[in-house]
């Protein structure tokens, strides 16, 4: 199912005004400029990892609010000037990466980045779904292992990012990638 | 249940280019 609700309960839920204004506040900090307050995608990928399994209610809150609204954000990416969309795709993999999601919503966030890599080559769709690719390939092989039948590899194309390209293919035989690839 | 809220930075992200 590609509807959010239907994968995941947690992101079902009403959220007060409060947890959205603290959702918005650290995602503007990703997108804001100096001298502004700002955070790094992987500040903010820190701080999910934290509120993920938080004794405290309202950080768990503010973690399923962050999470569904970045998905449902999916469908306007194609809107963002592309230093945005760059800073989102490594957000978008990096929650992949560091496992932020499980089971359907991780199924969920994966064919999100297989949809954009089968968008046109040079497109911007397809650049946020090698940025987001790049960001967790070094977690592939464990996907290959149990989601068989979808091949990345084969989206990617020839004639470029042929690093990754071997990457994933390095991943689906579940063998790790020459030291001289990890660059 | 009703589609969440758009957080305001991103409507703004998507209206900037």
């Amino acid at each position: 199912p590609s509807d959010l609700s239907q994968v995941w309960p947690e992101a079902n839920q009403h959220f007060s005004k409060e947890i959205d204004d603290e959702a918005n506040s650290y995602f503007q900090r990703i997108y804001n400029h100096p001298p502004h307050p700002t955070m790094s995608v992987d500040e903010v990928l820190e701080m999910l990892q934290r509120f993920k399994d938080s004794t405290i209610k309202r950080e768990r809150e503010v973690f399923n609010c962050m999470l569904r609204n970045l998905f449902e954000e999916y469908r306007f990416f194609p809107q963002y000037p592309d230093k945005e969309l760059h800073i989102t795709a490594c957000l978008f993999g990096g929650i992949i990466e560091k496992g932020l999601v499980t089971y359907m919503a991780l199924g969920l966030a994966l064919r999100y980045v297989l949809e954009a890599l089968r968008k046109p080559f040079g497109s911007k769709m397809y650049y946020f779904g090698i940025a987001a690719l790049d960001r967790f390939k070094n977690r592939e092989s464990d996907y290959n292992k149990a989601k068989k039948g979808v091949d990345l590899a084969d989206q990617i194309s020839y004639y470029s990012f042929s690093n990754i390209k071997m990457y994933i293919e390095y991943g689906q035989q579940s063998r790790d990638p020459p030291v001289k690839m990890q660059g | 249940p009703s589609a969440p809220r758009r957080l305001p930075i991103f409507n703004r992200i998507s209206v900037s280019e």
